[in-house]
Parts: structure tokens; C-alpha cells; sequence
């Protein structure tokens, strides 16, 4: 695969809001967005994997002055939901390696899973794009994270 | 937001593998991926959520002719891993809403799981990128989503 990886970003802006355990049927999402849209919170990354027994975990990201008024709007929210249970991170730290011809993600992924591994530093959470590999880590880990990824691809930090 | 969605994409042509339970340590991600690169295998979507108790679930998606090739060599990682179950779906249907200026996800995600909700389709995994959300969606619903997404954003089919 021909691939070239231009940067590694690091957002230390953002703050994750995770609904657990939430019903896994037609028109939840479609809940959870609409009380989130009507605070006129701008979310950037949803993330939901998989269920089991009719109930899944969807997490998404919005920057941090948001954290509150979310908050707010998706705990009125999960009240009506039993068994749903609303957690949240203030602070993470968002890597994403950013490369043009990503075909696939394999390439970029293994590598970038390799490095992050070897420097320790877990990765909480994935998401892909036609042009990145996205992984949530912790901000206590991010500066490290960041420069091992630097490293990896050869690039140099900017700014 | 100034949003303009452009198309809605359907990709009937995936299969998906998940990882249920697998160790949420460093390094993880890394040997999975290593494994799934040493078998030539073209990896698209990755979506791994927050874990729990050291434990989570990471899916990823492959084309449906690399999927029992990807099968063998990520069963056979497993069987070194303790507690984790590897499980897939040989047909997924990939629904994604494709537009320009998506700084917040908010505004087309909340019109795109309303249109799917009132279609009666379940929505399986969320990923998002800079200009696009994506749904799985069962292959049973995929035409009737497409089309309910395609009203939703005031588009034709096209081709
Ligand atoms: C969890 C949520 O995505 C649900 N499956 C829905 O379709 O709305
Ligand atoms: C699950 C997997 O992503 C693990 N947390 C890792 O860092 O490799």
C-alpha cells in the first residue's frame, strides 16, 4: 500500500461523555442527539462498537466548555433509561495519524498501535477515517504518545 | 452549522470481526494488527469503545473475501488470550452521510439516527471522520435505511 503519513495531531481539547448500557434498538441514537443538538452542543467523534443483549455503550467527544451543559442534557436523558448509566472523562487526549492513500487502515494502524504500545501508553479508544487512525489515550500519556508517533513516521513536531 | 451532505454511500461489500473482552493493556491493539498486516489483510473501519474493568471490545471491518483468512489469524491470536471471544458477521451494511463544513457531528447525526429510527432500522456501530457519519446497519434494512437517509437529505439515488 502506498501510503504517506503527513502528520500526527494531538487535541487536548475535548472531553468524552459515554452512555452505558444504553437500549440497543431503533430511535435511541436518534434520542441521544436531539437533546444533545437542542443544547447546541458541537459533538466531533461517536463512537458505539457492538452491542450484547440488546444493550451497547455509545460515546462521543465535545470540547471541554461543553462538558457541563451536556452533561445536564444527557443525564435528564438517561433517567427515563434504566440499566443506562452516564459516565464521562473531562480530560483526553485525542492522537490521530493523518496519511493520504489510507486504502487501508492496517498499515497505519499496526504501526501506530506499535509504537503507542512500546511507549507504554494505552489506547482507550479507536475510530478511522478515509484519512486517519484516531486513538483516545490518556492526557497523562499524550505528550509521550505523541512525540513516539513523531517518531514512528518520521515527522517532527510542529508549532 | 453550514452544513451541505453531499451523498449517502452504502457498502454492502464488509465483513465484521469483533474481539469481545480482550485485555485493555498496552500493546493489544498492536499484536492484533500485526497479526491481521502479516495476512495481507485490507482493514477499513476500526471502532473500539471505553472499556471496563480492564477489559473492552475492539471491531473492525474487512472486505467479505479477506474474512475467512482474517478469521483464522485473529482465532489464533485469541486462543493466547484468556477470556477474550472473537466473533464476526459476514454481512454488514456500511451506511454513511457524506458532507462539507462537519466541524459538529451534531446536526447530521441527530437527522441521520432520526431518519433511521423512524425506518424502524437499528443502528450496530457509529464511527464518525472529519466529513462523515457512519452507521452499520443489518443487510435486512440496508436498502430501506439508504433510501430513508437519502429523503432525510433531500438526494436521488445515484447510479
Ligand atoms: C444504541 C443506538 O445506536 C440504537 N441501536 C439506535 O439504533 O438508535
Ligand atoms: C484494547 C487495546 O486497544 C489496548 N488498550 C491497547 O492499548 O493496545
Amino acid at each position: 500500500e502506498d501510503i504517506v503519513v503527513s502528520e500526527v495531531q494531538l487535541d487536548e481539547g475535548q472531553s468524552r461523555i459515554t452512555i452505558r448500557g444504553i437500549a440497543n434498538r431503533p430511535g435511541v441514537a436518534a434520542e441521544v442527539f436531539a437533546a444533545v443538538g437542542e443544547g447546541g452542543v458541537m459533538v466531533d467523534m461517536i463512537v458505539q462498537n457492538i452491542g450484547l443483549e440488546g444493550r451497547t455503550d455509545i460515546s462521543f467527544t465535545v470540547p471541554r466548555s461543553d462538558l457541563e451543559r451536556c452533561l445536564l442534557l444527557v443525564r435528564e436523558l438517561g433517567e427515563h433509561w434504566e440499566g443506562a448509566q452516564v459516565s464521562f472523562e473531562r480530560e483526553i487526549a485525542l492522537l490521530s495519524v493523518i496519511g493520504i492513500g489510507l486504502r487501508s487502515h492496517t498499515g497505519v494502524g499496526e504501526r501506530m498501535f506499535a509504537a503507542l504500545g512500546a511507549a507504554d501508553v494505552n489506547v482507550d479508544m479507536v475510530n478511522t477515517s478515509e484519512i486517519r487512525v484516531s486513538a483516545v489515550v490518556s492526557p497523562t500519556t499524550a505528550k509521550s504518545a505523541h512525540a513516539a508517533l513523531l517518531k514512528e513516521f518520521g515527522l517532527t513536531e510542529v508549532g
